[in-house]
């Protein structure tokens, strides 16, 4: 199954749900890759420390899809592996305006590497431009994390419309598999009201698992390490499990 | 004097900072115009609840540079004007691609109310593309927000990196005004080591204002409210309201 983490609103922790959903789900035993489709690297930064030297990155692999398997390294997790980026990356979104079949060019690469994995998860992104586009294109899933903050709801419309465009033009079976409350932090109020809201907007496709505030989850990507590895018992570790779990079941009856 | 807030990074506090950095100014006496240049308006819904119904936003200024002085509404803030943003605006990216001076759009605006405003603030979305570039070629200084986490310096490079490319190109008199620390949370030792590594590169160019993480600041939008008028003898207001002195002794100088 083919996952895209998307929400154009910016540091509401998506690359920190892939890096951590990804390898939840690696620890239970499937096979999971993570296409880092992000400019910033963020992902690839919390998983291999710098972006590899050598060797093709996405940016290759959108040139030319047949790139895709040698794009993939392995990382200190076990069936874990990654499809880096690179700065290469901030070119894309203006140099695919005008490329032949630009929305649908990161299809091409997963549909060829789709059969070697359980799972693929592709990190967005802040933004809902050509990039998201192909990950939406070439997704069968959604999941949108949201930040218990103010600012959480306001977006969502434009990523809804958004998605019902993609659904329309692009990927008529594109689902969304659920809402992913993050940073909720218990001492606010502020949290509680959004976190309501969000359960009143999306009912069940909200996750049961809620990501809490923890600033061992922001310190993991400084050791190049997914919570799990760097403070395994940890609220956030115990968090991330759990939301694999949910993935794993919410995957297997969709 | 015109400032872009800028920094590809998500959820680093732009618009937070546009907002509560205009308002402190404002208080002081100058008169202040913001233009929100995210398509996700947070920066509007800040200070007017919603998007106005009807007359110009910034979509249609970057369409006519004479639509600007019209774009512009009173906000509850004495002396603080907004040039709203609206949906309209996620169009722009791809739109502009093709226009005549892609890049100066937003600088042939701007000039036409420079006259009018001691300062203008931009609050930029979270990437480095054909709107950044717009708010770069129109601005005379930026202003780099950086959270106080392990990403934080991962991007600046390519920031830089197009800094230098503005300023080559486009916008020869630009200059960084100054980095801009924020959510520095006094309890972790990551704050710290990301305060300490970022004054390590840029010295004197980081404010000496640090902007604390406080929960007062993010319950503030809902609002429809800066933090000098939310919670006015907060840390955060306080601390906004240093910042905008240090801004202006800065402006003078430079
Ligand atoms: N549950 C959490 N608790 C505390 N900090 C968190 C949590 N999740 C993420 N963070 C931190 O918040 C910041 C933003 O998270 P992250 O970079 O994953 O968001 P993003 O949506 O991927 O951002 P962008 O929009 O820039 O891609 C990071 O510094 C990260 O370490
Ligand atoms: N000093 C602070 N303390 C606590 N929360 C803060 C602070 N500054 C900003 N926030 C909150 O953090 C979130 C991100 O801030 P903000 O939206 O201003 O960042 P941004 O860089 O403009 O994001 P984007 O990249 O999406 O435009 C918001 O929910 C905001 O309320
Ligand atoms: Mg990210
Ligand atoms: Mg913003």
């Amino acid at each position: 199954m083919v996952i895209a983490i998307v929400n154009q609103k910016g540091g509401v922790g998506k690359s920190t749900t892939t890096v951590n959903l990804g390898t939840g789900i690696a620890d239970i035993g499937y096979r999971v890759a993570i296409i880092d489709l992000d400019p910033q690297s963020n992902t690839t930064s919390s998983l291999l420390g710098k972006p590899p030297m050598d060797g093709p990155t996405v940016y290759d692999v959108l040139d030319d899809w047949k790139n895709a398997t040698n794009a993939l390294v392995r990382t200190e997790v076990e069936n874990l592996f990654l499809m880096p980026s690179n700065i290469n990356l901030a070119g894309a979104e203006i140099e695919l305006v005008s490329a032949i079949s630009r929305e649908t060019r990161l299809k091409r690469a997963v549909d060829s590497i789709r059969n070697d994995f359980d799972f693929i998860f592709v990190d967005c992104p802040p933004s809902l431009g050509l990039l998201t586009l192909n990950a939406m294109a070439a997704a069968d899933n959604l999941i949108v994390p949201i930040q218990c903050e103010y600012f959480a709801l306001e977006g969502l419309s434009k990523l809804m419309e958004t998605y019902e465009i993609v659904k329309e033009n692009l990927n008529p079976n594109l689902k969304i598999l659920g809402f992913l409350l993050t940073m909720y932090d218990t001492r606010t109020r502020l949290s509680l009201e959004v976190a309501e809201e969000v359960r009143k907007y999306f009912g069940d496709k909200v996750f049961k698992t809620i990501i809490p505030r923890s600033v061992r989850i922001s310190e993991a990507p400084g050791f190049s390490m997914p919570i799990q590895k760097f403070a395994p018992n940890s609220k956030g570790a115990i968090a991330y499990n759990e939301l694999a779990k949910e993935v794993v079941e919410r995957a297997q009856k969709s």
